[in-house]
């Protein structure tokens, strides 16, 4: 474990527990996605399949058990907490769940290491996580009004994957640990969709304004 | 399992 790989799973916890928090304590999911959240659960689900067959350290399966559990728990809190539903905004969260997860079965299906059930939904889950992130996105650009709480979400899972991206760099020089072409690839992607967000971001922390994002 | 087809990352 370096200090890459480890930083990055603290913003990606912190990105959830700042959801979480929002969620629960001021009963608003305004400006989420519902749809982004279900593609997380999705991810996580098809992902951590694994806790059941290896065994690689506590440390692993506890992250695991949280981030399955908190990703659940974020869709169960829009889609049945009587209070939080009612702020969940369905007219604005357009984005369809099929057309990301079609492609994304389908590139599983015919690019992939192993074609063994648990190798291809792990691969899937590689390549739903790298798009997962669409919705909120278009859901930023469509409300124009980022509440802090959403935007740190947001900040912090684009940190995550970034710090991955180091990780993979330092376990390659450190360790001459290769992870596989399509986790990279699939890695990037998913980085450099938060390249226009974080340029708002920094410019609206700068600039000392309220973020937002052009139409 | 081989150690390398491990996935230790999250």
């Amino acid at each position: 474990m370096n200090i890459f790989r480890l930083a990055g799973d603290m913003t990606h916890l912190a990105s959830v527990l700042v959801l979480l928090l929002k969620i629960h304590t001021i009963k608003s999911c305004a400006g989420v996605s519902l749809k982004t959240q279900e593609l997380y659960a999705l991810v996580f689900a098809t992902r951590y399949l694994d806790i059941f067959t290896d065994f690689i350290s506590v440390y692993n399966t506890v992250m695991k058990l949280i981030f399955l559990g908190s990703s659940f728990s974020i869709v169960w809190y829009i889609r049945r907490h009587k209070i939080v539903r009612r702020s969940y905004d369905k007219e604005q969260d357009t984005f369809r769940h099929y057309f990301l997860v079609l492609p994304c079965l389908l590139l599983a299906l015919l690019i992939h290491e192993k074609f063994t059930v648990k190798e291809l939904l792990w691969t899937f889950s590689i390549y739903l996580e790298a798009v997962a992130i669409l919705p909120q996105l278009v859901l930023l650009q469509r409300t124009r009004n980022i509440d802090n709480l959403t935007g740190q979400y947001v900040f912090l899972l684009g940190a995550y994957r970034s710090l991955y991206i180091l990780n993979w760099i330092y376990r390659y020089f450190t360790e001459r640990h290769f992870v596989h072409w399509i986790t990279w690839i699939a890695g990037l992607v998913q980085t450099l969709l938060y390249a226009d967000f974080f340029y708002y971001y920094f410019e609206s922390w700068k600039n000392n304004v309220k973020l937002q994002l052009p139409a | 399992i081989d150690q390398k087809d491990q996935k230790d990352e999250l």
